[in-house]
């Protein structure tokens, strides 16, 4: 018996004190401490480190400060594609799996967790419609593009495209309250 | 990027990673995160103990299981192929994870941040070359930090 525990990470990037004001800095610190809840509270009731590693990534997918799920960044189109993946030491013959190009599942991590459990398929990395299709038969909760939109993530596109290229983040970003998105 | 590393009590660890992506990405463009060895490793592995060990107390390896979820420049993750060499390092030359992530990411020239747990010493693992957002519990707590060195 070893004593559970758990980390969590919200991105990685340039990042300095005097770059976020005090409410983004304290919208943060709280959905990382939500999310560290979240999970800890499963690992004390399942004892499952892939239920509560899930409920963690769950709790930030679903918070629009982190760049996951809702809030997620946009492409160059102006779509939002997400990808997500598990791995788990022993326990699961499949060992890992992972989904990318999804643009309709709202936790994209609770697809990549299910298809490690589902055995009928071998496959370890699975893009685009067809998973779609098998989130919808795993009964995981689908939404419209629309969910995933915030506006500080769609003016950081549209600034993005004026200077076009990928993920350059200049001055003007900063002012905004940029952060690490990784 | 977010993602989390869970352990319980049976030792088991999952690595769980989820993002968007880059900021104005091509469409179809695939990240580190749903690349196994890239974005993140998770392994269970056995150290075979030392002979004598081995005869005095008739162990003959010791086994955990260590994991890891990573942030950054996903592209610079996929290059180095960065969390399978990080775990190759503890499987191959018994570093800890800590040493083993803290060689790796001095080594990578992009933006990197990972988090890990270590089942050899059943240390939370934190290791970057920029700020991550990042956090901790167990059952002495929680704890939460935004900056490098914070």
């Amino acid at each position: 018996m070893v004593e559970p525990r758990l980390v969590i990470h919200g991105g990685a990037g340039e990042l300095t004190p005097n770059q976020l004001t005090k409410e983004q800095e304290k919208a943060y610190r709280h959905g990382l401490r939500a999310s560290l809840e979240a999970g800890y509270q499963v690992l004390k009731e399942k004892d499952d480190a892939l239920l509560a590693a899930v409920a963690a990534v769950v709790s930030l997918e679903n918070n629009e400060v982190f760049n996951a799920g809702k809030g997620a960044v946009f492409t160059n189109a102006g779509t939002n594609e997400l990808e997500a993946s598990v791995m788990a030491s022993g326990q699961y013959d499949k060992k890992a799996a992972a989904v990318s190009l999804v643009k309709h599942v709202k936790n994209p991590i609770k697809l990549a967790a299910e298809l490690l459990k589902y055995e009928q398929d071998t496959h370890v990395l699975l893009a685009g419609e067809a998973v779609e299709k098998m989130a919808e038969e795993f009964g995981l909760e689908m939404v419209d593009q629309s969910y995933f939109f915030t506006q500080k993530r769609w003016d950081e596109h549209r600034r993005g495209l004026k200077k076009g290229a990928a993920n350059t983040i200049d001055d003007e970003d900063k002012e905004e309250g940029y952060a690490p998105k990784g | 990027t977010v993602g989390a590393v869970a352990m319980d009590s049976k030792g088991v660890i999952v690595a769980a990673t989820s993002t968007g992506g880059l900021t104005n990405k091509i469409p179809g463009r695939i990240g580190d995160t749903p690349q196994a060895g890239a974005g993140f490793w998770a392994e269970e592995i056995g150290h075979r103990k030392p002979l004598i060990v081995r005869i005095l107390s008739g162990k003959t390896e010791e086994r955990a299981s260590v994991g890891l979820s990573g942030t950054g420049n996903g592209d610079g993750f996929i290059r180095s192929n960065l969390c399978h060499s990080i775990v190759s390092l503890v499987k191959h030359k018994r570093y800890s994870l800590q040493r083993a992530a803290e060689q790796v990411i001095a080594d990578t020239p992009t933006e990197a941040g990972v988090i890990g747990i270590d089942g050899f010493t059943g240390d939370a693992v934190f290791s970057m070359n920029c700020s991550m957002n990042r956090g901790y519990i167990d059952n002495g707590g929680a704890k939460v930090a935004l900056y490098e060195g914070e």
